[in-house]
Parts: C-alpha cells; sequence; structure tokens
C-alpha cells in the first residue's frame, strides 16, 4: 500500500485542481508530470513484485532441478513517442502482457525496435506471426525524442485470460533485413 | 486497403489527395472525408465579456475552422497484421490511419505541432469526420463518462435559445465517445481521452485536438496557453477508433454496433499492460 500512496495522493491533487487543462500555469503542469512520474516509479515496485510472484514456480511444480531464471519487469513510458530503450538494446527480451478486465482481451503489441529481423514465440513455444513497420518519419522528429529505433515490431498477444497474462519471447535473428520492396 | 478477412475493417484512400474516402466495418461502407481544421481565437482586452480572449477557460474561434491542407503527401505500409497509411499535412499536422487484422474498427493516430506562432490569434486544431448521414441536428456524446446523453445543435431543452457563439455554443465534453445515429445506422468515435467535440453540421463530427492561445483570457491562470518542451511548441500524439454498423444485433458478428463500442473502449481505455524483461542472455531453448 506504501507503494501506491504517491500516485494515489498525485492523482488526488491533479483532480482536485482540474490539472491536465490547461488551467494551470505550465510550471504547475510540469511539477505535476514530475510527481506522476515518481507515483509510476513507485507503482511499478508492486506491480514487479507481484508479476515475480505469479510468475515464479513452485519446488513442487518444478521437473527441471537448475534454477530458474528470476525475471524483472520494467515498464516503457515513452512508447507515445515510439521510443524505448530497452527493446532497442537487447538483443533477446520477454514481453509479459497482463490483461486487467475481466474477460478474454486479445492485443496487438508494438515495440519500437532497430533495423533486424525478430522472431517471437509464444508462451507454448510457437513461432508466431510479428511484423516490422516503419514508424512515421514525423515521429521519428518529435522533439526530445531520442531513440535509434526507425521500426516498430507488432504481434498479436491472443486471448489472454481475466486478470491473468501471457509471456512471449522475442529474439533478434541473424537473417537479413528485407527491404522495403521484399 | 484490405486483409480480405471478414471481421477486417478496410479504408479507401484518393491517390490525388492523399485523404480518407471511405471506411468499412461490419461489412458497411461509409463515404467519408477526414480532415484537419483550425480555428483562429479571438483576441480582445478582456473587460467585457464581449471582449474575452480564447485561452485556457474560453474556446472562443473567430470565425470559420481554417482547412490545414487541401492535401497530404503519403505512403502505403502494407502487412500480414497490420495495414497503415501514413498521411502528412503539413509540418506540424500528421497522422497514421490504421487497420490491424481482424479488428473491426479503424484508428487515426494523429500527431499535432508544435503549433506555429506565426500570428496574432493562435491556432485551435480539429479533426472533422464528415459522413452523408442524415443525423438531422442530433448527436450524442458519453460527458459524464457513463450513460449516452441526446446533444441537440443549437438547442437546450429548457429555454430558448440564441447562440452567440456558433461553434463554442455547441461543443460538449466528449469522454470517450462521440457518435451519430441515422435509421438503424451509427457511426462513433472513441476517444483516447477527454475531448471537446460537436457536430456542427449534419453528418459530421469534430474533435478538438491541440491548442495553442497566445492570449490570456482572464479567468484566474495569468498565463497565455503556450506550452512548450525542449524549447518548442508541445506535441500532441493520440488515437480516435472509429467503427460503423448496425444499431441491431444484424452485424456480422450479431453484436450491436453499441456493444462493439463498449468492448473496445474497455480495450483500450482500460488497455492490456506491457511489461518487459531481460532473459539475462539466455536463448530459447535454455529460457524455455
Amino acid at each position: 500500500r506504501v507503494d501506491l500512496n504517491v500516485l494515489r495522493g498525485a492523482m488526488g491533487v491533479m483532480q482536485h485542481h482540474d490539472a491536465v487543462t490547461g488551467t494551470e500555469k505550465e510550471h504547475v503542469a510540469q511539477d505535476y508530470t514530475r510527481i506522476l512520474s515518481q507515483g509510476l516509479d513507485e507503482c511499478e515496485i508492486i506491480t514487479n513484485e507481484a508479476l515475480r510472484q505469479l510468475s515464479s514456480t513452485t519446488d513442487q511444480q518444478r521437473v527441471d532441478p537448475e534454477p530458474s531464471v528470476v525475471l524483472n519487469f520494467t515498464t516503457c513510458r515513452l512508447l507515445n513517442v515510439s521510443q524505448c530503450e530497452f527493446t532497442e538494446t537487447q538483443d533477446t527480451f520477454v514481453v509479459t502482457i497482463y490483461n486487467p478486465l475481466s474477460r478474454l482481451v486479445t492485443k496487438f503489441v508494438r515495440l519500437p525496435v532497430q533495423k533486424s529481423n525478430y522472431t517471437v514465440h509464444d508462451p507454448n513455444g510457437d513461432l508466431i506471426p510479428s511484423q516490422l513497420i516503419p514508424i512515421a518519419e514525423p515521429i521519428l522528429k518529435i522533439p526530445g525524442r531520442q531513440s535509434e529505433a526507425v521500426l516498430e515490431l507488432v504481434f498479436q498477444a491472443k486471448d489472454i485470460s481475466p486478470l491473468g497474462f501471457k509471456s512471449y519471447f522475442v529474439q533478434k535473428s541473424a537473417e537479413k533485413v528485407p527491404t522495403q520492396e521484399e | 486497403m484490405s486483409e480480405n478477412d471478414i471481421e477486417d475493417a478496410e479504408i479507401q484512400i484518393n491517390p490525388a489527395t492523399g485523404l480518407v474516402t471511405q471506411i468499412t466495418t461490419n461489412q458497411r461502407h461509409l463515404k467519408l472525408d477526414q480532415e484537419f481544421f483550425y480555428y483562429k481565437g479571438f483576441v480582445g482586452d478582456n473587460k467585457k465579456v464581449t471582449n474575452r480572449s480564447s485561452g485556457a477557460y474560453i474556446f472562443r474561434p473567430t470565425g470559420e475552422a481554417v482547412k490545414v491542407a487541401e492535401k497530404a503527401k503519403f505512403t502505403l505500409q502494407k502487412g500480414f497484421l497490420v495495414s497503415e497509411v501514413h498521411q502528412q499535412f503539413n509540418d506540424w499536422v500528421s497522422q497514421i490511419v490504421r487497420i490491424y487484422r481482424n479488428e473491426n474498427y479503424v484508428e487515426f493516430d494523429w500527431l499535432i505541432g508544435p503549433i506555429p506562432t506565426d500570428d496574432a490569434n493562435g491556432k485551435e486544431i480539429i479533426t472533422r469526420y464528415k459522413t452523408s448521414l442524415n443525423s438531422d441536428s442530433v448527436f450524442y456524446t458519453d460527458s459524464n463518462g457513463r450513460e449516452l446523453i441526446k446533444r441537440v445543435r443549437n438547442f437546450r431543452p429548457t429555454w430558448k435559445l440564441k447562440l452567440q457563439e456558433p461553434a463554442a455554443g455547441n461543443y460538449y465534453p466528449v469522454t470517450s465517445k462521440i457518435l451519430l445515429r441515422s435509421g438503424q445506422d451509427e457511426f462513433a468515435v472513441l476517444t483516447d481521452r477527454a475531448q471537446g467535440g460537436s457536430s456542427l453540421s449534419d453528418g459530421e463530427i469534430e474533435l478538438m485536438l491541440h491548442r495553442e492561445c497566445l492570449h490570456d483570457d482572464s479567468f484566474g491562470v495569468g498565463e497565455a496557453l503556450v506550452e512548450k518542451a525542449f524549447n518548442k511548441g508541445l506535441v500532441a500524439r493520440g488515437s480516435h477508433y472509429l467503427v460503423y454498423g448496425s444499431t441491431s444485433n444484424t452485424n456480422p458478428d450479431g453484436r450491436s454496433v453499441a456493444t462493439q463500442e463498449r468492448v473496445l473502449a474497455q480495450n483500450k481505455l482500460l488497455s492490456a499492460w506491457t511489461f518487459l524483461s531481460s532473459t539475462q542472455g539466455l536463448s530459447f531453448s535454455e529460457y524455455k
């Protein structure tokens, strides 16, 4: 609960002051952004811990005596400018999609990446269709965007259970990058 | 552009102008013109109500909306999962029109800014979706985020209205949805954030996307609405999701368009969360 309080406080302040409508001075709006960002940082602690507990196997479930990998979960908050340092710099990574709704959900995942080829495996280990699509030129020029990504990797996270999650394994492949014409 | 699947949405573009001319959802075609406009904000000394400037609290356009551009440069990106049209209207207005495989909506991913400050008035940017639907002055907004509220242009239910502000006086808050109906047809625009919106002519929906007002409106902020990031005017990016279909259960999936809109709104406004993890150098077979 302590980890949620900063964001709770931020939301309370902002709702009381009608924030983000332009009816506060600009430096106040920037301060709200700072407080919100801190709140999200604190919330990441609790989501990370919850997902780690949910996704770890218990000793009874384990058939493999080797120690399992403990995943740390992070988020990318600059996807609105198609920027994500994590996906741009890692050769392999795991994408976990959590469904907060009480019914089955299918989501198209979009992640900014550098020019390369990628494969995506679903939780069953099956290779699933994925697509690379160029990031539109004007987005690349948004002031303040600091990214080498010129493409977005798109794949479909299908049928995620209510309040459940699925993890996908993304890997850079050594294949030649197709040209636009190809 | 079509993925040739029963449930896929489709769009048509005029290759000469780069503008959208038709969308298809629920296997029903709708002629649609979509363009960007801006209103020039009123400039006054704020000493009388009639001299109030357009500002943070007050939307007070002067004159008709001005078209941002007659044409858009565009490129087509077609693929197995998603197909996109990248449109560039000018240096500060662009858009991606997008359809996903097996999804029954058309996404308009707009990007506005930095808005130039080359005149005294400031600019208030809107997108306008123009259809041939006969909406008879009526449109609907979900202004309280729950039920739809019927709005009638130039009308108030409890007094005889004489509008001094023909555009602003017909604007209403749109929390997540604005729509038109004509018989059994319904055309809805879902937003990813609260915006102001209206239907100033039959068959039309417009939504306010971004504003730069160069004068304070004297309602207490004491500052013009000119926000900056990285020493440049703010850039706003967001999405509209368009659905067209029948209000009855005769759509291909057996659901009314209102049901489809509700599910889509949940999927977009309470979107699934994306988390990323390092594999710590493991290959897929090791990780598995």
